[in-house]
């Protein structure tokens, strides 16, 4: 066991439950919700993110094991000793944490000799980012077990805990430090605990932007897929312009590392250099590799010449992996390689003739043409051409987002006869026949 | 207060030992202190708990004992005790 105090040095750290109680009343999915909701405790106040992941390489990994389990902590069946965790630490172990599988473990249950999975959970999670046992009776580091906590959409955490953690980490950005520990501002309580990766729960649709009727806050093909985000959504398009799905889903849930409280994006590309994507929104960008964001960011545009406010539109074009990028009327283009922004910029109407003069975003695609988009329309510059091509604009929900009739969704939107082919793509769906359009990434 | 049991005393010894109040047990020598010492580590048990510090096994202390907590010691390892000359 590391000395405490030590802590990670790292903000962004991944989770797994690697294994699950065997005989607990508990689905897997409400395990999964409870181990999100407990380390959600800790997230809320610290600069720490936590993101589940699926690999054996996840910083905690999460097991549920019986009596010797190969460390120095055996578990003793009902009782006595229910669960541990490892502090932050250059060996393996760190972070990992065992609950023992002979408990009873329980959610929402008024069973007296159930052991409350949240409550224990918040506890060694405290270990696992750094906090040893205290004598103190009303925090949640002490070491007894005192029953439930409470509902884990409204716990709050103890005043001295929040102040041990945040000696440890800081406080985080949202949490105002002028704010009353204690004050009883009304949290918006998220949903009852769900999976959190749950993609077969459907948000509400209320909240939920339609790919039919919407024009798109940022474009962007990475790694050869067509990306549309809107608001705090996004839908996916396979290589050969397939919709992934017909909902959109969740970008925090997916690009891991976007602040929980960001209300869209402004503009995203793929960096030609490092295949790396950028997102901007306002005056910030992050970098993510792959789907996780890199350490270090949010940082401010001005890393690329970019004035305050941000950009609209961002777009890496084919012909000379350029990078450009668009803020009202004016654009920039800026040099992936010197990482410079090229003299004489920003400048006014762009090298393309015949697109608008302002955008809501622009992206390359395998086809090696150029693609804008503004409001529901978008224009294509064919590949080495510098004007838009004849017959644009066209419905950006028509060619796209497998809408037939891009005011609405109606039945059929996605089968039926007449399903129109987007220019310069012969349609493979089956949508002549009568199926289903649906595509399946991976 | 009466003279604790002896398998309440040997559970005392072994848990006070296995959350850091006595020394990890030498496994070839065992467990070997004097009164004093257990009388101390079980009032450090008793404060860290908010029991009343008594350095007695009294029933309090050993329902503690049995309540379900978290297998993590509550101080580091604690030093062995240096024997008064």
């Amino acid at each position: 066991q590391a000395p405490a105090p030590t802590r990670w040095s790292k903000r962004n750290l991944s989770w797994r439950v690697r294994t699950f109680p065997r005989a607990s009343s508990l689905g897997r999915d409400t395990v999964r919700a409870l181990m999100h909701y407990a380390l959600k405790v800790w997230s809320d106040i610290t600069p720490l993110n936590f993101h589940e992941v699926a690999g054996s390489t996840a910083d905690i990994q999460i097991d549920f094991s019986k009596a010797e389990h190969n460390d120095r902590y055996p578990f003793d069946g009902p009782g006595g000793t229910v669960a541990h965790a490892f502090f932050p630490g250059d060996h393996h172990t760190a972070g990992d944490t065992h609950f023992d599988d002979d408990e009873a473990w329980t959610f929402r249950s008024s069973d007296a000799h159930g052991m409350d999975l949240f409550a224990v959970a918040v506890h060694e999670f405290g270990h696992a980012i750094g906090l040893s046992h205290v004598a103190a009776t009303h925090s949640i580091m002490q070491p007894y077990y005192q029953g439930p906590v409470g509902d884990p959409l409204h716990y709050g955490l103890p005043y001295a805990d929040r102040v041990r953690v945040w000696q440890l980490y800081g406080v985080r950005e949202s949490v105002s430090p002028t704010a009353q520990p204690d004050s009883t501002e009304p949290r918006e309580p998220p949903h009852l605990p769900e999976p959190p990766d749950n993609r077969s729960s459907t948000p509400t649709q209320r909240d939920v932007p339609h790919r039919c009727t919407t024009h798109f806050d940022a474009v962007a093909q990475i790694r050869g897929e067509a990306f549309f985000f809107k608001g705090t959504y996004f839908w996916r398009l396979t290589r050969d312009r397939h919709l992934v799905s017909l909902q959109p889903a969740q970008t925090h849930r997916f690009w891991r590392g976007l602040p929980l409280h960001l209300d869209g994006v402004d503009a995203v590309y793929e960096r030609t250099t490092d295949h790396k994507i950028v997102f901007f929104k306002g005056d910030r960008y992050w970098v993510f590799k792959d789907t996780h964001a890199e350490e270090g960011f949010p940082r401010p545009v001005s890393d690329f010449g970019l004035p305050p406010g941000g950009v609209d539109a961002a777009f890496s074009w084919a012909h000379n992996d350029k990078t450009y990028f668009f803020k009202g009327q004016l654009y920039w283009r800026y040099d992936e390689h010197t990482r410079r922004m090229d003299p004489g910029h920003p400048a006014q109407s762009p090298p393309w003739r015949g697109v608008p003069s302002t955008l809501d975003d622009a992206m390359r695609w395998s086809d090696g043409a150029a693609y804008f988009f503004r409001g529901r329309e978008y224009w294509k510059v064919p590949d080495s051409e510098l004007a838009a091509a004849p017959g644009y604009p066209q419905s950006t929900a028509r060619d796209w987002l497998a809408c037939r009739d891009p005011q609405g969704d109606s039945a059929g939107a996605e089968g039926g006869a007449g399903a129109h082919a987007p220019p310069g793509q012969h349609d493979h769906s089956h949508s002549e026949d009568g199926y289903q359009v649906c595509a399946c990434s991976s | 207060a009466p003279a604790p049991r002896a398998e309440d005393l040997s559970l005392g010894v072994e848990w006070l030992s296995r959350f850091g109040y006595l020394p990890p047990a030498d496994p070839a020598a065992g467990q070997l202190q004097t009164q004093e010492e257990l009388a101390k580590a079980i009032a450090a048990m008793q404060r860290f708990a908010g029991l009343e510090a008594t350095g007695v096994l009294d029933e309090a202390t050993l329902a503690l004992m049995k309540t379900p907590r978290c297998s993590l010691p509550d101080l580091p390892a604690a030093a062995p005790f240096r024997r008064r000359r």
